[in-house]
């Protein structure tokens, strides 16, 4: 039980540096509180953004923590990797230079899979390949415009 | 293998049968807030997802039927198809494109006004949630490919020993 | 203290219907689960957003969600008025709209009272009088430019 | 009344002495992830909130002095001063400023490598928290007039019973 969950962070911290790294341009790790007995403890994140000290967590900004943990949801897919994935505004918190970095992240992997991201972000929509837009023109009833090829 | 087409009927806030053609590579959704962005990702997972009705966001599985709004009609019936190009047969299938669907219909049972049956169908025939379960088990749909509105929060704002958890998930 | 409790939830719900009427143009009202005993039951927002049936806070979307929420922040703020006000970042799930008509009911109050808004959005940085940029363009130290008077 | 100015020195990310005018309407604040908004609005907390270092997003108080980053020295204390106009005099003090100041310096105890002291000040003559508090409780400074990150998402996220207390606590 404990030589398979070591097993497992092992190769998700390794994808989990990469990710984060290629993202932010600084560097972060996942720690456990508990090296020697990882059940008694917890799993925290320690990330240093790009020219600056490193931190735990919760001392990151608002910015910092979404992206430090959107980078661990791109390492537990790399790890389990899907045909097909779906982010709903996972870019939320994110300011447009992080935005774009995640975008572009997303552009690179829609190579080998399909990539659907729900966005508000003007950095995401124009890196996509493909674009539509959900309206409620019509009182209660939703429509969907576009299917616009970008040719991106 | 990719999600090749999306189909809807009366599901949530639509109304009417829509079909969503997609393609592989990168697709962007957007729309103003409360526009249906969020229901679409919904009628994914409700074809594919775990059993519970509030992975999707709903009380009861008949929340999921088209409440008709202000002005419109109630549905007694909600119903998504997901097809899937199937070309490198990553679904153990003898086709080209599979398509599940997913069924709800409101029954009035004395005991249990918001009774309902639901349907499942592969390339139309009739089948279980466990046979879509047991066809998806290989394709990689393991539930960390969809990632709900509000999920990057939730992870941002756990606790320790919660995130660790994570990790005992996956081995 | 029940008296108390009612006198209080009466005036707040007149204001929070007023605010959420002028900031979507939909109706909202708060909700006791327990009108009888409040203290037995919980306090829920019912929310008919312009056009739309009424739904209670969880059938809502995210941005429908979080504007309900500001709204019930912007009635306790004039329930119990202040010379001064700080919003950190409390446009972030509102799309343009939103984020505008959230803009402009700050806007109508800073003639009585001081809003300071932390913001990314483009609808509120136009909105207000006077921006600052905060940037850490040196490595490890914040600087504040701008004071910026659009004379808006 | 309203916030005249901001001074900080050496608080968290703010590395010199830097001086904000403000001016009564509608100002805005933006700028990159992680630039030191934020920090800007626990500068004000930190002088006028309460009294737990949680709220300013600290471990230790000693945790919002500017720690120096990777290349810089870290400093020994941090000072934040917020100037009021009081033409209005709602602020008892017969002038028509007031300056709220207050200091955390750090002091090497034996038994406590944390150590630190707090100093307050009114309009440059020593006080206490008390001081502070008794000064503010007629003139609105209630707590709900400063919202910071994270907020709304708390707000919507909250349980009927646990809403139900904003209003307890309001009674
Ligand atoms: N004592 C300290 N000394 C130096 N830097 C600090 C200190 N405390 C916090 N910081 C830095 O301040 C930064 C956070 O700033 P802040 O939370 O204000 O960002 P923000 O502009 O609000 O960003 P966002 O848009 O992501 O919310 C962190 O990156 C952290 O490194
Ligand atoms: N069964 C139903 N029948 C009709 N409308 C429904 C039904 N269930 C939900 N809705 C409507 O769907 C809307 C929510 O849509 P959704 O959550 O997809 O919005 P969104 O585009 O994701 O918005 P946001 O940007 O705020 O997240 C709600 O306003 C609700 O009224
Ligand atoms: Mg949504
Ligand atoms: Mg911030």
């Amino acid at each position: 039980k404990k030589e398979k969950f070591f097993e497992v962070f092992d190769s998700l911290n390794e994808r989990y540096k990469e990710t984060y790294a290629a993202l932010s341009g600084g560097e972060a790790e996942l720690l456990l509180e508990n090296p020697s007995e990882p059940f008694e403890g917890g799993l925290t994140i320690k990330a240093r953004p790009k020219g600056k000290k490193a931190m735990r967590l919760p001392a990151l900004s608002g910015g910092e923590k979404s992206l430090a943990s959107l980078a661990l949801v791109f390492a537990i897919q790399k790890f389990l990797p899907s045909p097909f994935y779906v982010l709903d505004e996972a870019d939320m918190f994110l300011d447009n230079l992080n935005a774009g970095a995640v975008a572009s992240m997303i552009k690179e992997n829609s190579g080998h899979a399909q990539w659907i991201t729900i966005s508000l972000h003007e950095a995401m929509l124009k890196a996509a390949d493909h674009i539509y837009g959900v309206t409620m023109q019509e009182a209660d009833s939703s429509k969907i415009v576009g299917g616009v090829n970008l040719g991106g | 293998m990719y999600l090749k087409k999306l189909e809807v009927d009366k599901f949530k806030s639509f109304s009417k049968h829509l079909t969503v053609p997609l393609f592989p590579g990168f697709t962007a959704i957007t729309g103003p807030n409360g526009s249906g962005k969020s229901n679409l990702c919904d009628a994914i997972l409700f074809v594919l997802g775990p059993k519970s009705p509030k992975t999707v966001r709903a009380g009861r599985l008949t929340d999921l039927i088209y409440n008709g709004g202000r002005s419109k009609q109630a549905a007694s019936q909600c119903k998504v198809s997901l097809v899937f190009d199937n070309e490198d047969r990553t679904i153990p299938i003898e086709s080209g494109e599979v398509t599940l669907t997913r069924v709800i219909r409101k029954v009035k049972k004395e005991n249990d006004p918001d009774g309902y049956y639901s349907y499942f169908y592969i390339n139309d025939r009739s089948a279980s949630l466990n046979d879509f379960t047991n066809l998806l088990s290989n394709s990689g749909m393991n539930g960390y490919n969809i990632i709900q509105q509000g999920t990057i929060t939730r992870l941002v704002d756990m606790v320790p020993s919660e995130r660790r958890k994570l990790i005992d998930d996956l081995a």
